[in-house]
Order: C-alpha cells, then sequence, then structure tokens
C-alpha cells in the first residue's frame, strides 16, 4: 500500500497522449489502491510500505489527475498535520522510527513539504524534532541504539547510518525540502551545517577512483573495513554515490556553499567516470529505485536538471535504453510487488518521468 | 509518450488492480 501504485496511474492518466485502455487499467488500480488504503490502518510515519507519508504523497498523485479526491487528500494532510503536531520521537537511543525517511519523521516531513497546500507552522514540529537530532557536532543522537531485527542490517547496532534511505543525508533532504518550502528558518540552515560538515568529513575516495560515503560513520576505522564489514560495497541511490552525493548537492544548494556543491558534482562526475560500479546485487535489485538502475537514472536526471551536469543527462538517456531493454523482467514481477522503492512500480515511475512529466513523486525518494 | 513504457505500466496497473 505505498505510493507506487498511485504514481504510475497518475503518470499514465496525466499524460495526454495516453490510449483508452490503459487509462481504463489505470483508473481501476487506483480505485483498487484506494479501497485498500481506507481498509487498513497505517503502521508509522514514512514513505514506505505502509506509512502515512506514502499513502499521502500517494493521495497528492491521485488528486493530482482525478480532482474529485482532493478533499481525500485534505484529510490526509489534517491527519498527518495533527498528529505530527501531537507525537512525539525519541532524541536518544533512536530507532529508525525517529527519524528516518523510510519509517519516520523525515518521511513525513518530505510529504508535508511537497504539498503545497500545507502551511509552513504545519513543518514545525517535525522539523524541531530533525534539528534537535542535528544538535551535535559528531550527531550523535543518530547513533542507533533500538535492538534491531537481526534480518535486516545488523551492521548498523551502535552505528550512525550515512545513507538516504535510514541515514543523516535522508534527513538532511528532508530539512532541505523543508527549508524549500518555508523559507528561511536559522534552526534548519545551522542543523544543516552541522550536517554538512560531517558528511565532509565522512567522504573519501573508493580505491576504484570515485569519491563515495561509508554506510555508516567510519568513527576512526578505515573505510576498507567497514565496506568488509557489510554485504556488499553499495553505491546506489540508498547508499554511497550516487545518492549521497546527490544530499551534498542539494545542502550546498539551500545554504548557498559552493564548496559542498562542488563535493557533490566531483563526487557524482567521479563515479559516472567509473562506469557507475555499484557492488553485486541481485538481477532484480538492479532494476529498482533503492538499490539499481532506476535509482541512478532518477539521480542523474536531478543532477543534470538542477545541476546542469551534462554527463549526468548522458548516463541518464543510457540507463532509460537499458531500462528499457529490460521491460520484459517487469511483467512477472509486477504479478506480486507493486513497491515504489523496491518494485517494478518505481522502475516504471522513472521511465515515465520524461520532460513535462509531473515531478511530485519524487519529493517520496528525496528528489525533486 | 513511449509505447513500450506505457504497454509495461498497463500490464503493472491491471496487476495491481486484479
Amino acid at each position: 500500500t505505498d505510493a507506487g501504485t498511485p504514481i504510475v496511474a497518475s503518470l499514465v492518466l496525466d499524460a495526454a497522449d495516453t490510449d483508452e485502455a490503459t487509462r481504463s487499467a489505470a483508473e481501476r488500480a487506483l480505485s483498487a489502491w484506494l479501497a485498500v488504503v481506507g481498509g487498513t490502518g497505517a503502521s508509522h510515519y514514512g514513505v514506505f510500505a505502509e506509512g502515512l507519508a506514502g499513502r499521502h504523497l500517494g493521495l497528492l498523485a491521485a488528486a493530482h489527475v482525478r480532482p474529485g479526491l482532493r478533499r481525500l487528500a485534505a484529510a490526509s494532510r489534517r491527519a498527518l498535520v495533527r498528529r505530527t503536531a501531537l507525537d512525539t520521537w525519541r532524541t536518544s537511543d533512536v530507532g529508525w522510527e525517529d527519524y528516518d525517511m523510510i519509517m519516520g519523521p523525515a518521511g513525513a516531513l518530505l510529504a508535508l513539504a511537497a504539498d503545497p497546500e500545507v502551511m509552513p507552522t504545519d513543518l514545525a514540529p517535525l522539523t524541531a524534532h530533525l534539528v534537535t537530532l542535528c544538535d551535535r557536532p559528531e550527531l550523535e543522537r543518530f547513533r542507533l541504539r533500538q535492538r534491531l531485527d537481526e534480518r535486516y542490517s545488523p551492521w548498523n547496532q551502535d552505528r550512525i547510518n550515512v545513507g538516504v534511505a535510514h541515514g543523516v543525508p535522508g534527513v538532511a533532504l528532508a530539512l532541505c525540502a523543508a527549508l524549500d518550502a518555508s523559507g528561511d528558518d536559522a534552526g534548519i540552515r545551522a542543523a544543516l551545517r552541522r550536517v554538512a560538515d560531517w558528511l565532509v568529513a565522512e567522504a573519501y575516495p573508493d580505491p576504484l577512483g570515485f569519491i563515495t560515503w561509508p554506510t555508516v560513520a567510519r568513527e576512526n576505522r578505515p573505510p576498507a573495513r567497514d565496506v568488509a564489514e557489510q554485504p556488499t560495497a553499495r553505491q546506489a541511490w540508498c547508499y554511497g554515490t550516487p545518492g549521497v552525493a546527490w544530499a551534498v548537492w542539494e545542502i550546498g544548494r539551500v545554504l548557498d556553499d559552493d564548496g559542498l556543491q562542488q563535493l557533490g558534482r566531483t563526487a557524482i562526475s567521479s563515479f559516472l567516470d567509473a562506469g557507475c560500479p555499484n557492488g553485486n546485487i541481485a538481477l532484480r535489485e538492479s532494476l529498482a529505485i533503492c538499490h539499481g538502475d532506476a535509482g541512478l537514472l532518477v539521480l542523474c536526471d536531478a543532477f543534470h536538471r538542477h545541476a546542469g551536469l551534462a554527463a549526468a543527462g548522458a548516463v541518464r538517456d543510457l540507463l532509460y535504453a537499458r531500462l528499457r531493454a529490460r521491460l520484459t523482467e517487469l511483467t512477472p514481477w509486477s504479478a506480486t510487488n507493486y513497491a515504489l522503492l523496491n518494485g517494478p512500480a518505481g522502475v516504471l515511475a522513472a521511465l515515465l518521468t520524461r520532460p513535462g512529466a509531473d515531478r511530485t513523486w519524487l519529493y517520496t525518494v528525496g528528489l525533486r | 509518450t513511449d509505447p513500450q513504457v506505457v504497454a509495461a505500466a498497463r500490464a503493472h496497473l491491471m496487476a495491481a488492480a486484479a
């Protein structure tokens, strides 16, 4: 029940040249999604699966093409604003649900910042919480102390995550979006400055010749050991370059810091020059946004569109052709998976977001 | 819009609607 189905449906319904059979399929998929969302409770704040942020972004996409849904989107907005104003999250001994984009407040902040009907004051409880989490120079409050399920990423236990999905860069992207939506805010700027200094210190040169970031903070350990502890030396939307490079470039933009923007550009350019090596990933994962080509495509598109990086535009076009050649792999996958981040919906959303397409859905993954 | 991408999207949406 994440935003994958309404986002794909809204992208095809929004295109003027979509045929009737596809429109009909999109309308039916949208109705099915609304029925499921209406019948199940949300389990967390984030953009992933049954999260409130993902549902709100899905409703925004749906209301964009079906104006009759605007009242439902308004109700979702009010509920999310009211809930974030009343709720509290841990500021020490944290778990993912206390801050991240996938399950926590950063996801909710991205969803509200993407909504043009939201008032700047509505963002305040979420921004205040995330700014508090950034108040130590070493960002110590982000150290994962809640017990993690040993099946998933146990190497994060008692460490500070440096990924977009679960880490400090994802929080920074949410704060950048909040700053864009609400105008100037000294507290957000100070928080982003501390995050930026920390991310500059965490950057390192990969042996393959590009600038990147570790999956968890190195803390005086050499990065090679850090990589060896983990399942893959992943470079994707979720970890390393390109994802963290985008967060660094965005922080540089909102802080008007040329040096930071240059670090983001150097990282992505060096990664593209190295041929985009992204570790050993399974075949289906290599398609998706989180770990695969669809994520790299939307990031290259963002670097081309917003940072004016011509090389990123060229790689985006190559990735489009590569994903298009693998479309037949999507159909059997679509029988069981409707997820945006790890599924075929994200691949389709990336391919459907050609020039002129509505780009609001990109907030779901910290882009624009 | 790319017809092959739209066809894949249609197949996905039909599965999501089923």
